[in-house]
């Protein structure tokens, strides 16, 4: 990534490169050098003004591109985060030292504990100053937040390899690897909500029984499921989570049954989706619907 | 516009001249600590 801004940057000798306006002024007459003078003064004011109104607008412009610069920059890390260490590694291994986040360099208010560095009180201080004045707050901190984390017990088919859990909410897998301890690969998956929603999903198999499925969320959803009866939107991991959690006592056929409801939900759900995006078939709606009227109307 | 005008206008943008370099300063100061830390 270049740092070129291909920009010129406001020039401060741009003042000293303005030719001196030479005003000649009569020796001969006292009112007329006074009237000139004043003359000259509220000229001068009004270049200098123009030159003033000219640098606002350059700095107005560097700033723009800048801003645009650093925050594609700051995605563009986070998308490297977010392929580099996948899921949450960190809260499994506590040994592992945790990788630093931008947050944490830049000194963002990210809800950890405070470095006491000074460099990183300078950026926090200049983060949130810029934040002040820029008034273009984004929400880059959402998911550096300290999440909650929760683990599920999930039977499943042996010789299902697909690693998913239905748990009421969508999901979308964004890696998969093969750990030490286990042979069966871990699956991560994000809130298809991402990255309004920071919860992540991570679904691997049992190393002591591969018949179960061992699904670890971290985070809360900050919206409602596809099932909006599902109620609370700050559930975590789903209200079926809890469903879920009494499968591990053993009661598959409860579990079969709600997973087959919350697949058909999500299914239908689906289906309207599709639908209502369909302009042939919103249009083929609103015909039906407006020659109903008109029978009705008729009789 | 009289003289006085002028001049209070000139320091209001001067003002606000420098606020905006200021915070250029630290936009890019940050830009370049996030660039850094890329590498």
């Amino acid at each position: 990534i270049s740092l070129n801004l291909n920009i010129n940057a406001f020039d401060r000798s741009f003042p000293a490169k303005l030719p001196e306006e030479e005003v000649k002024v009569s020796t001969s007459a006292g009112v007329e050098r006074k009237w000139l003078v004043k003359e000259k003064s509220a000229s001068e004011l009004r270049e200098e003004l123009n030159r003033v109104y000219s640098e606002n607008k350059k700095i107005k412009e560097t700033l723009e591109t800048v801003c645009e610069k650093y925050y594609a920059l700051h995605h563009h890390l986070e998308k490297l985060q977010s392929r580099k260490s996948p899921g949450i590694d960190h809260i499994e291994q506590p040994t592992k030292k945790r990788k630093q986040d931008p947050a944490d360099f830049l000194g963002f208010p990210n809800g950890k504990t405070e470095n006491s560095s000074s460099n990183q009180d300078h950026h926090h201080q200049q983060y949130e100053q810029k934040n002040q004045l820029l008034s273009c707050k984004r929400p880059i901190t959402d998911s550096f937040n300290k999440a909650k984390v929760s683990t599920v017990y999930v039977p499943a088919d042996s010789s299902d390899t697909s690693l998913t859990v239905k748990d009421g909410y969508q999901w979308r897998k964004y890696g998969q690897k093969v750990t030490r301890d286990n042979p069966s690969p871990r699956a991560y998956f994000r809130c298809s909500f991402a990255p309004s929603c920071p919860v992540k999903k991570k679904v691997q198999r049992s190393a002591e029984d591969p018949s179960i499925l061992v699904a670890t969320y971290e985070g809360t959803h900050n919206h409602l499921g596809p099932n909006a009866s599902e109620g609370d939107a700050t559930s975590q991991g789903g209200s079926s989570t809890v469903t879920l959690d009494m499968v591990h006592g053993g009661q598959r056929l409860a579990l079969e049954k709600n997973e087959r409801g919350t697949m058909q939900e999500v299914l239908v759900q689906q289906m309207a989706s599709s639908l209502t995006n369909d302009s042939n078939f919103t249009a083929a709606l609103a015909a039906a619907i407006t020659g109903r009227l008109m029978e009705q109307s008729r009789t | 516009q009289n003289a006085s005008e002028l001049r209070e206008e000139l320091n209001r943008v001067n003002s606000e001249n420098k606020k905006l370099t200021e915070m250029l300063a630290t936009v890019w100061e940050n830009y370049h600590a996030l660039h850094h830390h890329l590498e």
